[in-house]
């Protein structure tokens, strides 16, 4: 359901958080990578979409947003 | 179904537990049933058998924590994470670990189900990963759901007989009542868990669901209509219909999918936005939501709203933003209750006909959009100023759609 809007940076280090506990995204550190970072999480978060049926955007929708909320097991869906 | 890599699985039969501590939240009995009841769903369809020990160290081993409790993996507080298990190995291998910020209960709502989420936890503990199969026990998102009768997915029972394969015997008869594996200790049998009055209905599985109708089908009806924090969802059977401001299309989900212990097929639906709640009606109980969790205490009886005994149910509801009123059809006649009062107002029921110019039959669903009310009944919707007494508008039930 509809998100209010300035809890966008909030909901995009949610979204960070989840992808590093349950499909093994890794941000550079290095602040160059910038833009390889966003292809990485972007990458993550289509994988991510696929995993749970929803639209393969690579983008943080409300709907995948709205999953990513939801109370889960702490195992990751995608082991390395 | 999918395992951890190299598929690590326990290379004997007999798999010992131990429960370590306790939540505060159930009691004891009911946290050693659950274990046992979630035991037991594994060992019915593999060769595998679980003996519980007491003391020293068991394959499995079951404990409660908060925060950080040891591994590498803290626990976030309330929500998120509710709990994690280990794939077979030694030491830490097959433990289980459960939230001790959450609110675990035997029940299947006001918090999480011990039951279904030790079982999803123990299949990782057996080796399974996670599947995304929706509504497979190892699928990852928690799901409220009857545990009554709760069975294995074909994809949970595929997945845990890659590992072990199938029971040495077939039972006779699949095992419908529970009967926990004997532990090393006799303990007292337990009477199965008597369910409790706010116990979810169990989700009506038609024998055969019915396909979602075309949304440009012109002789599409709905069940319910509702607004939801600036969207507004139509409902017929276990399907809705999607319209937000927010997205160009239509979005097509099944109410399972946001709320997966309500059962298919609304009566009414209606939105009291100042309190961020939508109310859905279903025969004579009612459940209040907000976004995704329904409110603790619910289901009620609808005559909570003050409805004589002889209402068995409701057509249609809609709640009016400008007076804070909200109007229930019944039939030809219908109801005015006061959302600050929360009490039906004197006078009431009246005829519909009397005070909505032009709907002189009965509502299927009722919508209050942009200050106008949508009156539907069969696949015509009837715009209305009430304010001006005056009847706008026929249209074709889902104009909404863009068809």
């Amino acid at each position: 359901f509809p998100v209010v809007p300035e809890k966008e940076k909030e909901d995009k280090q949610f979204a960070k958080k989840y992808l590093e506990s349950f499909y093994n995204f890794k941000e550079e550190k290095n602040s160059f990578f910038k833009s390889e970072n966003l292809n990485h999480m972007a990458d993550k978060i289509r994988e991510m979409q696929s995993f749970f049926g929803l639209e393969v955007t690579g983008e943080l929708n409300h709907k995948t947003m709205d999953m990513m909320k939801k109370p889960r097991c702490g195992i990751p869906d995608i082991h390395s | 179904y999918s395992t951890f890599p190299q598929s690590p699985r326990w290379k004997k039969e007999d798999v010992t537990y131990r429960i370590l501590n306790y939540t505060p939240d159930m009691l004891q009995a009911d946290v050693e049933e659950a274990i046992a009841k979630a035991f037991h769903l594994w060992s019915s369809v593999t060769p595998l058998t679980f003996t519980r020990l007491y003391s020293g160290q068991a394959d499995i081993m079951i404990s409660f924590a908060a925060g950080f409790h040891g591994d590498f993996y803290s626990f976030d507080g309330p929500g998120g994470t509710l709990a994690h298990a280990y794939h077979p190995s030694s030491g830490i291998g097959g433990d289980a670990h459960f939230d001790e910020d959450e609110n675990w209960t035997k029940f299947t709502n006001n918090g999480f189900n011990l039951f279904l989420v030790a079982a999803h936890e123990l299949g990782h503990s057996l080796g399974l990963g996670h599947s995304n199969v929706y509504g497979a026990l190892m699928y990852p998102i928690y799901m409220a759901r009857d545990t009554r009768d709760f069975r294995l997915s074909q994809d949970d029972i595929d997945g845990i007989q890659a590992l072990y394969g199938p029971p040495r015997e077939s039972p006779a008869l699949p095992t419908k009542s529970f009967s926990p594996q004997e532990p090393t200790e006799k303990t007292p049998a337990k009477a199965p868990t008597e369910t409790s009055p706010q116990e979810e209905p169990t989700e009506t599985t038609p024998s055969k669901t019915p396909i979602r109708p075309q949304d440009c089908d012109p002789h599409l009806t709905f069940d319910a209509i509702t607004t939801l924090r600036g969207e507004t969802l139509f409902f017929k059977g276990s399907y809705v219909w999607r319209k937000s401001p927010y997205f160009s299309d239509i979005e097509h989900d099944t109410i399972s999918s946001f709320w997966p212990s309500l059962t298919a097929g609304f009566d009414a639906a209606y939105e009291v936005d100042k309190k961020d709640q939508v109310l859905f009606f279903k025969d004579h109980q009612y459940w209040a939501v907000s976004g995704y969790s329904i409110e603790p205490g619910f289901p009620k009886p609808i005559q909570n709203l003050g409805f004589p005994p002889s209402v068995r149910k409701i057509d249609a509801a809609v709640h009016d933003q400008n007076t804070k009123k909200t109007y229930f059809f019944v039939g030809n006649k219908y109801w005015s209750f006061n959302e600050n009062t929360q009490s039906m107002e004197r006078g009431y029921p009246r005829k519909i006909a009397s005070d909505f110019q032009g709907i002189d039959h009965t509502v299927d669903a009722a919508l209050q959009k942009n200050g106008l009310f949508y009156f539907f009944h069969g696949s015509s919707q009837y715009e209305v100023d009430i304010k001006n007494k005056k009847l706008i508008r026929t249209m074709k039930s889902n104009s909404w759609f863009n068809c």
